[in-house]
């Protein structure tokens, strides 16, 4: 799950993080 | 000593609701009421489209990372829209993540059931809280600042003209419930915290946090509508509506992203990816 869902898993364990368009 | 907890929880709930989601539906109501000194400019057609670009960038000057203003630079309408939603999704998704771990209980899940919850759970809130920013005659965008007409989403050419129709019509029957944003904080909760996604670890784990949210929303909603005695149940048969709004919606992107010429975020690709 970590490998597929890296944006997501860094969202869960960094505070407030901007995602780039 | 529950129900003191419960009242505990459904105000925690709504405190971080409050704190991570920008435009709660208190204010969309004032900006869809047009009670702000600035009311929402209107896109309803190609010409108004085009004007949004310079009226809403001057508005979000030093914001420059701002998916409206970005998108509105690409050529094709649908496309340009189409990248809108997408920063709006990408947007709340993150909202959302910060949302769930503000629920008691679920920072402390397995780090793979945290990412599983919100894989499944985060269309399902979205669409919620897409709600609170619809009427029946179209959407708030832009936090507030532009309302597009649902006729004019309507008009665009297909498939893109279907991906927010299904989500207007869901919309309407769930403003009808009227809730507030102190009962849509427990009921988001309770979207994402749900026992039943699959290739769960902590089944019980998860339901036990669960139980505690719905038995929450069960008393706050009779405390805050207690003359709707059907409000739970009927809030609870919402659940399974946007379950299906979502899997209809998940394979409409994938159509959109195999027949046409237009990007998905990378975000929103893990998410999808192996959905349902």
């Amino acid at each position: 799950l970590k490998e597929k869902h890296k944006i997501l898993h860094r969202l869960l364990q960094n505070s407030t993080s901007p995602v780039d368009l | 000593t529950q129900l003191a907890d419960l009242k505990t929880l459904a105000r925690q709930l709504h405190e971080a609701y409050l704190r991570h989601f920008h435009l709660s539906k208190a204010k969309a109501r004032i900006f869809l009421a047009g009670k702000t000194s600035t009311p929402p400019f209107v896109i309803h057609d190609l010409d108004t489209l085009q004007q949004a670009q310079q009226i809403l960038a001057t508005h979000m000057q030093g914001d420059e990372k701002d998916g409206l203003v970005s998108a509105l630079q690409e050529r094709e309408t649908e496309s340009r829209l189409f990248r809108c939603c997408q920063h709006t999704s990408v947007e709340t998704v993150t909202q959302l993540t910060e949302f769930a771990k503000a629920v008691p209980g679920f920072a402390n899940l397995d780090l793979n059931d945290q990412v599983t919850l919100l894989k499944y759970g985060v269309h399902e809130a979205f669409f919620t809280l897409l709600a609170s920013c619809m009427n029946k005659d179209g959407l708030l965008v832009a936090h507030g600042k532009g309302f597009i007409t649902r006729e004019f989403l309507k008009s665009l050419r297909r498939p893109f003209s279907d991906l927010l129709e299904p989500k207007f019509q869901f919309a309407m029957c769930f403003n009808a419930l009227q809730l507030d944003d102190s009962d849509l904080a427990l009921f988001v909760a309770a979207i994402i915290c749900c026992g039943d996604r699959p290739g769960l670890a902590n089944v019980s784990h998860i339901e036990f946090i669960q139980e505690s949210i719905i038995h929450a929303l069960q008393l706050h909603l009779q405390a805050n509508h207690p003359d709707n005695t059907f409000l739970f149940p009927k809030l609870l048969q919402k659940l399974a509506d946007l379950r299906q709004l979502v899997t209809e919606h998940a394979q409409l992107v994938q159509d959109i992203k195999k027949t046409q010429d237009t990007s998905l975020h990378p975000l929103l690709q893990e998410i999808y990816k192996d959905m349902y």
